[in-house]
């Protein structure tokens, strides 16, 4: 639907915003690595499509919070600037379910994102004496 | 900012490329003019300009707004989750999630409607990836992969100008600043005043 301009949006519609897409990943919030949770394939089928599980057949995925998701967890995070706990945690999560463009951040195993670049730990670090 | 892999872009020499919507959506001239709004904040920092034109199937650009499956492999999710997606250079398809409620005109935050989307912060936005723009990790770049509804960025900061112009080069007539009034970006050593 098109709206000229805010002020045309009807009250009616207002009142009864339908949630969005995504709003149920919120139910995951607080999920722990090594445990099973109802429906946690799709949020696996979310982070493959933006490409933080690459190389999985979306029909594959299962309900485990396993090694995978928790990876592609932190990827994300490192991404997005936010606190790399590989936990599904609520700052997390608000940003999971953002609107968000279509196109992955993560094309064939490769971005220059945030996880794609050099990790400053790994630096060999010396004084000159 | 970042590049597709193998960094794709239009050819060299490359100086205008033409847009088309699809026939059969007949968007009013307000709704193309935010596309074409959209477009210039991309040329007033490159050397590429874009015209819109009326032949569909030669543009070099085609924009259209689907619902669900729509025969690229992407299909849309419904309101909100994913607003758009646009192909990277030389492909040219540029595709808006018909169930989003898009704002055409006017203030968005001031919207009563939480799931209403600013249509020219997403062009915005889906034009760097027709240029061949990734996403950027830097929250203030357009290129950011994540917007929220009620939301307008509509301004290129200096992380998609760089990737850009890294790209296509530089507008000459593009003196470091993309507004008049909200910035002043100094090209020379990459300092920005506000």
């Amino acid at each position: 639907r098109f709206f000229p301009d805010p002020s045309s949006i009807p009250t009616w519609m207002s009142n009864n915003a339908p949630p969005g897409a995504w709003d149920g990943y919120r139910n995951f919030t607080g999920c722990s690595p090594g445990k099973t949770y109802d429906g946690l394939s799709k949020l696996k089928n979310y982070f493959q499509h933006f490409g933080y599980i690459p190389n999985s057949p979306s029909s594959n995925f299962n309900d485990d919070f396993d090694e995978a998701l928790e990876s592609a967890i932190k990827t994300y995070q490192k991404n997005f600037n936010l606190n790399i706990t590989g936990e599904l945690d609520n700052t997390t999560m608000n940003y999971i379910i953002k609107p968000r463009c279509g196109v992955a951040d993560i094309i064939n195993g490769t971005t220059s994102m945030n996880s794609g670049k050099f990790n400053s730990s790994n630096e060999i670090h010396t004084v000159q004496h | 900012y970042t590049f597709f892999p193998g960094q794709p872009r239009w050819p060299a020499g490359t100086e205008t490329l033409t847009y088309a919507f699809d026939p059969n959506e007949n968007l009013d001239d307000s709704t193309k003019q935010v596309f074409a709004n959209a477009f210039n904040q991309w040329s007033k920092v490159t050397t590429i300009t874009f015209n819109e034109t009326t032949s569909y199937n030669t543009a070099d650009i085609k924009i259209g707004f689907y619902s669900g499956d729509h025969g690229d492999g992407e299909a849309f999710d419904g309101v909100l989750g994913t607003l758009a997606h646009a192909f990277s250079p030389t492909d040219g398809r540029f595709h808006l999630d018909k169930a989003e409620d898009w704002v055409v005109n006017g203030d968005v935050t001031e919207s009563s409607l939480s799931n209403a989307v600013d249509l020219e912060s997403v062009a915005v936005h889906e034009i760097g990836h027709l240029l061949g723009l990734g996403h950027s990790s830097i929250e203030e770049a357009i290129m950011y992969p994540t917007i929220s509804s009620r939301t307008r960025k509509v301004e290129l900061e200096e992380d998609d100008i760089d990737g850009i112009q890294n790209l296509y080069g530089s507008n000459p007539n593009f003196n470091g600043t993309t507004t008049a009034t909200s910035r002043d970006r100094d090209s020379s050593f990459g300092v920005r005043h506000v």
